[in-house]
């Protein structure tokens, strides 16, 4: 009987590198796969083997994948972390300004594969771009009324200034 | 089991008694630099049984705990609640909502989690009784109520306290707790600031170890 | 005679974390000094010490840098940067999304910080933050027409669309 | 002593012979990820003497050749040229421009930056003449023409160049180059892509190298 850990990792694969996965989703198309790599006897091993990863997006062939640019490497980190999620949900997913790289492009697929998984998990998202924050159901501003001391309101998107300040909200 | 609420008091720049409500599908949070934003995700994996000072971004345990301002005195203790639903299953087995088991089929048996054990102390700190998992099937967290209050606490003397649902237990039953449901505080569950290319960046057995989380 | 290091070292400090140095140009006040740590004999050793920094933005009492949030770490570098410019200008800097984890106001701030070197040097600074590209006296536009080859068109700020696409512009 | 220019051609995803020039006090390079932003900077640092393939984001130094794409073959070679500014002086010794001096005050002969030798290679692969920095007191650049080209040449079969004003010369010669000018690859004048906390999280070592690069 295979064991847990070939289940989910045969699991993130597909989803993660197949014809309908995450990847090529959020780049459009190109291709990704991640894959065993052969233990010192030579062997691939389902109890010791490291993991590889392969992302090309469209059009290109990186060797390694730290060739990808800083916006490549954050969409395909969140490609592989929603594969993960697609196949063994956990009950939340906190994302602390992982769009800080993206363009607003990339800010846009990035939200849009957000709401692919609000039928198995929700969501907890830290940022700073506008785009992100109109794609929350809700919004709270941490800020600090008395320097050194975080207070909670709650705000709509439209308190939300242009300079990122937040104007009044409803106090917690 | 959607995590519902967190309350953080006397932790880090939250001096005061502040809630989060996570009662929708995306929640923003938002606000100026240096303002406590990821202070809240500090709160959570600290709950979650997070032992290094360093990876909250501290030296000692006890950088937690508010250190005072220009206007406020420094706080006594710190303590983060975090609350999970864990409704009745319809099904009737919580096994049943598990992703791996193929509709229809039951699960074989040796991939079910281990029996875990939690144990309650009491105020002498004597052990004062034991959930084992298999006692509470229908709900996904081992305890037989319709929401989890998980509470840690420390003061400033280095006294510590884990709670569940309000009785004291050690730090090994959060993680009993927990056991194979995806949360974690190395989970896959938690992006932190910076850390997005981490995974890729990471070498072959960390990635593996990422997987084996979710497995 | 001190040595060079003791000069640039004594001279970056007052840029830095003096009165009216570049930490608290910055923040708008707050404190901020670099030292030397004695080495293991116990004594501060102008050869071989290493530097520690510390950094209190206004109002706060963080024991160790470590504890500054994302936007506040990357302020204090550039804060660092600019007093080492100060002291010892380099033909050219350049900065590739130093201004990613900053707010709105902050961003407006490191823009500002980058008049105040003209006179010594010059800046290219790569950036997605619309802001930024308004403080550039040039813009230049890098895109993939062809996919996987970079092409460099020169554009004016109006052609950097909302969505961070760069409209036409003319090819060099 | 400016950067006034930057060219590339057959370097990263530059498979044409690319320009940019720094001919105003801020430029900005703006566009979608992934477009070659930031080989822009590789290609900086490649020119300025940078050895690790792993700092220029590859596993060898071929990595930054053009690897080809979907619709162009891969290049042969990949070339990189960085044109300063190097106008002569109106008070005539570069040293009087060094913020050390104290106004008034020429400078102990012990700050100044050793002889230097920068050694021109003919095709024979022979040394064939040598500049001295004290040679060329009034220019900043130890060259004497108002403009210096720098290049670096790399053949997909492993033979590398380096030119200045298109004579060959050593890694070691565009080294002493830039001796003292506060520009090297390690230097405190580029701050790459994910990097910025860099400085900060370094250690106390670590941040004394960079200050001395200063010195
Ligand atoms: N124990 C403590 N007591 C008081 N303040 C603290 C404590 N620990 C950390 N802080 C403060 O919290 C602030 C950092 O908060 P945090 O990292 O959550 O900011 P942030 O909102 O995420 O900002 P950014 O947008 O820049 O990432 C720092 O200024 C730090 O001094
Ligand atoms: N030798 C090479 N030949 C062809 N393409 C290459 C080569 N080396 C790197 N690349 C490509 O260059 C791209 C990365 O470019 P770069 O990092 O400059 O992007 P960027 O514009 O900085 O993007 P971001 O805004 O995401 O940081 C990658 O997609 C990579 O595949
Ligand atoms: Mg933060
Ligand atoms: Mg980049």
């Amino acid at each position: 009987c295979r064991t847990r850990f070939e289940m989910v990792f045969q699991a993130v694969r597909e989803h993660f590198g197949g014809t309908d996965g995450m990847f090529r989703r959020l780049f459009g198309g190109g291709s990704a796969d991640i894959y065993l790599l052969p233990t010192e006897s030579g062997e691939i091993d389902w109890l010791e083997s490291g993991i590889e990863i392969r992302a090309k997006p469209p059009g290109k062939e990186p060797r390694v994948i730290n060739q990808l640019s800083g916006g490549e490497k954050s969409m395909t980190t969140v490609a592989l972390l929603m594969a993960i999620f697609r196949s063994r949900p956990a009950p939340f997913c906190i994302l602390d300004e992982v769009d800080a790289a993206l363009d607003e492009a990339n800010v846009e697929r990035f939200c849009g594969s957000l709401s692919w998984f609000l039928d198995r998990s929700h969501f907890i998202v830290i940022t700073h771009h506008k785009r992100t924050m109109q794609a929350c159901h809700k919004l709270y501003g941490v800020t600090m009324p008395q320097r050194g001391v975080s207070r909670r309101v709650s705000v709509r998107f439209d308190q939300v200034g242009r300079d990122g300040k937040i104007q009044a909200g409803v106090e917690a | 089991m959607r995590l519902s609420k967190v309350t953080l008091s006397g932790f880090k720049s939250f001096a005061d008694h502040t809630e989060f409500h996570f009662d929708e599908g995306i929640i923003g949070i938002v606000g100026p630099n240096g303002c406590g934003k990821s202070n809240v995700v500090d709160a959570i994996k600290w709950v979650l049984g997070e032992r290094s000072a360093k990876s909250l971004r501290g030296t000692a345990m006890a950088d937690v705990i508010f250190a005072g301002s220009a206007v406020r005195k420094p706080a006594g203790s710190a303590a983060v609640t975090l609350c999970f639903d864990n409704p009745r299953l319809a099904s009737g087995d919580a096994r049943m909502h598990d992703p791996f088991a193929t509709p229809g089929e039951t699960r074989p048996a040796e991939l079910d989690s281990p029996e875990i054990e939690i144990e309650w102390i009491d105020e002498a700190g004597a052990e004062s009784g034991v959930v084992r998992r298999g006692a509470v099937r229908d709900r996904l967290l081992p305890v037989d109520t319709d929401s989890v209050d998980v509470t840690r606490r420390l003061w400033a003397d280095g006294r510590s306290e884990y709670l569940i649902n309000n009785r004291k237990v050690r730090l090994r039953d959060i993680k009993d707790l927990f056991f194979d449901t995806g949360i974690g505080t190395d989970g896959y569950g938690i992006i932190e600031q910076g850390k997005v290319a981490a995974l890729l960046e990471a070498n072959p057995a960390e990635r593996r170890a990422v997987l084996e989380e979710a497995a």
